[in-house]
């Protein structure tokens, strides 16, 4: 009878220099990262290669096997996945991936949709953005597609709510978590989702509707276009100025 | 549009637990058959992390329209079909054990498994577009957003 896996990871647990159970759990549990890899690919530029996510990511898993307290009522699963993905947006921070040009262009727009929103008692738009930082509306354009590109990775996700590290709600998952069925359970990430919902209300017509079309309904950026009468392109900046507008409100 | 809204939510967690148990066949499939390459090729069966890794990395890839919602959890597999109870057999922690043919036995069936799966997919596939096409075809007549829903 070929070795149950909870004894595997008994014999793991006693003794954590057991190489032959560690090569079999990191061998069992190897093809989550090949689904990790999947789905953090799919929110991330094509440039991406999958084969330097998955090499990422096995870091994540293996740090999860030698982690993993089976006292804890969770499933290893839902303890790694976190994790494995964690490690792949790591490495790719370490890898400097997002150019700094990119990053100071970004900040430089932050700062101006933030003192634009505060003179103008509302969002800016393209062209006043472009008038205050005096390059043509395309710069604009172009710097929200960079955005677009780097949301996962490299944007500082402003909305702080608890003091350490672990407390910290981003803004993204506050937006994805728009559709899920039950809201977030932590009183704080509630007062956070409450903000949003009052950010995504005071969003011009077209980028609340592009918020609310891509969060809530679960639409694609084609469909939105399709929806909107106009290109997948030009929804994915709009997404991105709204998603850039509620940054910076939500910063406040 | 709520009940369409409901109908939307249940294809697509489906789908979600579906593409879960496919994923992990892909990633189970590539290991199996990279095990039966590197004995048939001489190159032993040292299973270092890179050859994990280089056996994981392949197979086609390329993404369908950006969309929202695409969850980063381990769906929990209901087990209905036999396609996802393969996923619960942890025969790949007892892989150094398996003989060729085990191994070739093996890849057949989470094979067919996969294809069962995909199909199944791709049937949810075309529900969920039917479904989207009716929800947006009520945005595109005036459907206001659903803001007290948020
Ligand atoms: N062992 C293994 N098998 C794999 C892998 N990926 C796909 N397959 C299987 O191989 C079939 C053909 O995949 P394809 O050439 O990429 O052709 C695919 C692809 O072009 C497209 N497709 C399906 N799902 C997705 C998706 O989630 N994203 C993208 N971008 N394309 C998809 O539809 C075609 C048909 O898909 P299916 O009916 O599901 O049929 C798939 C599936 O049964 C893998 O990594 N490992
Ligand atoms: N409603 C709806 N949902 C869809 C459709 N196609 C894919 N999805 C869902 O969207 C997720 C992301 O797809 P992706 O961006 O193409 O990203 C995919 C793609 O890059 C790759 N992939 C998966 N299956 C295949 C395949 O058969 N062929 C190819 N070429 N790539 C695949 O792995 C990534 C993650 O796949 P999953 O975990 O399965 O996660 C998929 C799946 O749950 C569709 O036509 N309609």
């Amino acid at each position: 009878m070929p070795e149950e896996l909870a004894d595997i990871w008994e014999r793991f647990f006693k003794n954590p220099r057991d190489q032959d159970a560690r090569e079999r759990l990191i061998l069992n549990y190897a093809p989550l990262v090949k689904f990790v890899a999947g789905r953090v690919r799919a929110a991330l530029p094509p440039s991406v290669d999958q084969a330097d996510l998955v090499s990422y990511g096995m870091l994540g898993l293996i740090e999860a096997i030698e982690r993993f307290d089976r006292k804890r009522e969770v499933k290893f699963e839902t303890f790694a996945i976190p994790r494995i993905r964690g490690s792949m947006l790591d490495e790719l921070r370490a890898l400097d991936w997002v150019p700094r040009s990119v990053r100071a262009k970004g900040r430089e727009l932050a700062q101006a949709m933030t003192k634009l929103q505060s003179t103008l008692r509302r969002d800016p738009t393209e062209e006043e953005l472009a008038a205050e930082l005096n390059v043509a509306l395309d710069e604009i354009r172009d710097r929200l597609d960079a955005s677009a590109a780097m949301s996962i990775v490299a944007l500082e996700d402003i909305t702080t709510v608890g003091s350490e590290e672990g407390d910290r709600v981003s803004l993204l998952d506050t937006l994805a978590d728009l559709g899920a069925e039950q809201p977030g359970e932590a009183i704080e990430a509630e007062e956070t989702r409450r903000a949003l919902i009052e950010s995504i209300e005071s969003l011009v017509d077209r980028e609340r509707k592009v918020i609310v079309l891509y969060y809530f309904e679960g639409f694609t950026l084609a469909r939105i276009g399709d929806i909107l009468g106009v290109t997948e392109s030009r929804v994915s900046q709009i997404h991105s100025k709204a998603v850039l507008a509620l940054r910076v409100r939500m910063a406040e | 549009p709520g009940e369409l809204r409901s109908r939307l939510r249940d294809a697509r967690e489906e789908e979600d637990a579906i593409s879960y148990v496919r994923r992990n066949l892909h990633g189970r499939i590539s290991l199996l058959s990279d095990e039966l390459l590197a004995r048939r090729g001489g190159r032993g069966t040292s299973r270092s992390v890179d050859a994990l890794v280089g056996a994981l990395g392949d197979g086609p890839s390329g993404c369908r329209g950006a969309r929202q919602g695409v969850a980063l959890r381990a769906s929990e597999v209901a087990g209905r079909r036999g396609a996802e109870r393969v996923l619960s057999e942890a025969h790949l922690a007892h892989l150094p054990d398996l003989g060729d043919d085990d191994i070739e036995h093996l890849l057949e069936r989470v094979e067919s498994s996969e294809h069962e799966l995909s199909e199944l997919r791709r049937r949810l596939h075309a529900v969920i577009d039917s479904l989207e096409d009716e929800l947006a075809g009520r945005y595109k007549n005036g459907l206001e957003l659903p803001l007290e829903r948020l």
